[in-house]
């Protein structure tokens, strides 16, 4: 009989478990209606499975959200893990939508199952995607906004990973400031 | 404690096998 090699037969563990939501914009419902729970998974083979099988961010009806977090953590504010956080921010173009939207988002998925934040992955929540018709938005979730070694670390990887040049700087919002924001954004905090 | 990462070459591996 054939032997085969274990690494053919057992599935590769992650880390952290991770649950996939997706947000559909229905305003004739209640904002927490809207947001479901896909499934959650913790080997790299159901990472593809679930990733292959789903629609692509860029193919998603303006209005609608991917989050990907950490499992028992809700993709909002107000969960006790997120509120006193914050975000890195990426702001794309109307034109980015169809040459970078579906690389930032997967390359940022790949990072985070595979805790590619080295010690400071911890400090890693999650990451959400807003398809929207004025721009469409990457950010990375934070647990802590007053941890700057962390979040500094995580933007640089961040940037590195997604290959955005150098002197496009991306902010990182504390969500505190982001509720209380009087203006239509929030001031950064960090910047890399 | 030991922590389990991957490469994102590796990652990128394992997309296609079955």
């Amino acid at each position: 009989s054939t032997l085969l090699s274990p690494d053919a037969l057992i599935k590769h563990p992650l880390q952290n478990k991770w649950a996939l939501w997706f947000f559909k914009n229905d305003r004739t419902k209640e904002w927490t209606a809207n947001l479901k729970l896909v499934t959650s998974f913790d080997t790299v083979e159901d990472f593809w499975a679930l990733y292959n099988h789903v629609q692509k961010a860029s193919k998603l009806p303006s209005g609608c959200d991917y989050s990907l977090f950490k499992d028992g953590i809700q993709p909002m504010w107000e969960d006790g893990q997120n509120k006193d956080g914050g975000r890195w921010l990426i702001n794309l173009n109307k034109q980015q939508r169809h040459s970078d939207l579906d690389n930032f988002w997967l390359e940022t998925l790949l990072c985070l199952i595979g805790e590619s934040f080295e010690e400071y992955s911890d400090d890693v929540n999650g990451a959400v995607v807003n398809v929207r018709n004025k721009g469409d938005k990457l950010s990375l979730w934070t647990r802590d906004a007053t941890r700057p070694d962390a979040i500094m670390k995580i933007g640089k990887k961040l940037k590195d990973s997604l290959k955005i040049p150098i002197k496009i700087a991306i902010g990182f919002q504390a969500h505190t400031d982001t509720m209380t924001k009087t203006g239509s954004t929030a001031r950064d905090r960090f910047r890399v | 404690g030991s922590k389990i990462f991957y490469e994102r070459s590796f990652l990128l591996q394992c997309r296609n096998s079955p």
